[in-house]
């Protein structure tokens, strides 16, 4: 599942998406 | 342990306002939860199992955080129904 491989640069990529508006 | 405790707070209050359907707060918090996790398995000595685990509920959380902020942009751009 995506949660189990998930690694530092893709949870600071979603970060920053959401950060956008 | 501190930052990790901040961390932990913050993802807590995210799904208390999550539950009490205050998205735009619960939006923040998730964000500032997962701002406080990255910092506590990027500088501060974890063992890589527990790496792993905060990783793991970073997604989670970001999942959430992805679907209230969908909603809430939907929200604003759908007109108020005429009474």
């Amino acid at each position: 599942t995506k949660a189990d491989t998930i690694s530092d640069e893709d949870i600071e990529r979603q970060l920053k998406a959401l950060g956008m508006d | 342990n501190n930052n990790l405790q901040k961390a932990i707070d913050l993802a807590s209050k995210a799904a208390q306002e999550d539950k009490a359907k205050n998205y735009e707060e619960a939006l923040r918090l998730y964000q500032h939860a997962v701002q406080y996790f990255l910092h506590v398995i990027k500088y501060e000595a974890q063992g890589d199992k527990a790496k792993q685990s905060i990783r793991a509920k970073c997604a989670e959380y970001l999942d959430r955080a992805e679907k209230l902020k969908e909603y809430l942009k939907k929200k604003e751009t759908t007109p108020a129904k005429p009474v």
